[in-house]
């Protein structure tokens, strides 16, 4: 279960700019889909990197499944993110030079998956992202968008993350792609895992249970079922 | 006008890969709105890169303007691309670390804009897709992935280029914000420049005059209007 109380992010102390994030309340219960909505600029991604434990509030609490992870030191917050959760980045965030499946390999070492296991499950990974042996042994740069941003998905999911955390996964993406990926998702969710989607998309948060809209740094809305 | 004809573009000679343009040929008129469709790898940021000349063809002819494009040399092509060709890129190509309105004044050091107008017309250009004073000063590693986006094209537009290509520019914007963007391009085509746009949204595609399909590097349908 992840609970934020109060969450209030400013990234400059020194300018009369708005906070990021301006006191924020939500709780997500486990095997919850959760769509976030909102403008340009309103705050999803810096609420996203705080519920993924890569960025801490400037003021108010987060805890996850019962633990404040205000608490945790940086080793202990890099096992959580390494063990539970996956992130996919607004930005994807690959290593450019890196094959491929060296960049959905990579979080396996981490985790001391068996040497022999890590090449299948990161194929398997690949395929379920729509990605065949074609792409693999491509550097990540030389890809094309939307198949970089599959590499960030597959690379996310492939040590069975318990929560899922993908900022604007399908912005790359046609139509007939992004449905093969937010099945993947739906499949994750009956697994009993948690997912938090940011999207711009209605057809995208459509698939959710709750859709949580964002506005100049505060909820302003969640609504059951779709965005509408 | 822009013609190109049985382009093929083959990045890997040594691999069996397909070709990412397997013969592609298409004509766009001076004050044409054309939006790009098709399945993620489908060549389509490939053939926008060649449009753009940062990229030539395996073989057939790119002829821009009744200029040869495969005939001119770089300092010639670095001209074209500054002076006529606006290009938005999927991934913004950002200076990470320089401010917003030093990376949209950037383009107008090359075409020699009298230094006391580079301030004025790149505020006015960060105005045009909705970035505010607020925004201006931070380094544009600093920004929402929607804010880089807009600054992408603000950049692109900065030179008053005869032709916007843009890929996918608004791919991190929610709709709103997204309305705000297609507008200042159908202002530009009123004012009979070319626009190329790429995109997987037709509701995008719907403001253009034609929607040309790609899949597996070929050309596969071009239709009047939207692309339903
Ligand atoms: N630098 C490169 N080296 C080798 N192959 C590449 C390179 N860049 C792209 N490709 C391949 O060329 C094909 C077409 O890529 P392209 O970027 O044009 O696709 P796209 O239609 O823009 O896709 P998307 O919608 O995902 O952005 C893809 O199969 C891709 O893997
Ligand atoms: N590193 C940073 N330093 C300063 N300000 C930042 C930084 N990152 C983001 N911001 C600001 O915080 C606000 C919220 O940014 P955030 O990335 O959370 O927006 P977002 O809702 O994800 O937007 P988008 O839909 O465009 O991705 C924006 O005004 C942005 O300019
Ligand atoms: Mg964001
Ligand atoms: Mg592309």
């Amino acid at each position: 279960i992840l609970q934020v109380r109060d969450l209030v992010k400013i990234y400059r102390a020194a300018g009369d700019e708005p906070p990021a994030l301006g006191g924020v309340s939500l709780s997500i219960e486990p095997g919850e889909f959760i769509a976030i909505m909102g403008p340009s600029g309103s705050g999803k991604s810096t609420l996203m990197n705080i519920l993924g434990c890569l960025d801490k509030p400037t003021y108010g609490t987060y805890v996850l499944d019962g633990v404040d992870v205000s608490r945790l030191d940086d080793d202990q917050l890099a096992e959580i993110r390494a063990t539970r959760i996956g992130f996919v980045f607004q930005s994807f965030n690959l290593l450019p030079r890196s094959t491929v499946i060296r960049n959905v390999i990579l979080p396996m070492i981490y985790t001391k998956v068996p040497v022999r296991e890590r090449e299948e499950r990161a194929q398997e990974a690949l395929l379920a992202v729509g990605l065949d042996e074609n792409t693999w042994y491509h550097k990540s740069n030389e890809l094309s968008g939307g198949q970089m941003q599959r590499v960030a998905i597959a690379r996310a999911l492939v040590n069975d993350p318990a929560i899922v955390l993908a900022d604007e996964p399908t912005g790359n993406l046609d139509t007939k792609t992004g449905e093969i990926i937010l099945d993947t998702f739906r499949k994750l969710k009956e697994q009993g895992r948690t997912i938090v989607l940011i999207t711009h998309e209605l057809s995208v948060a459509d698939h959710a249970d709750r859709t949580v809209h964002v506005r100049d740094g505060l909820i302003v809305d969640v609504l059951a079922g779709d965005a509408a």
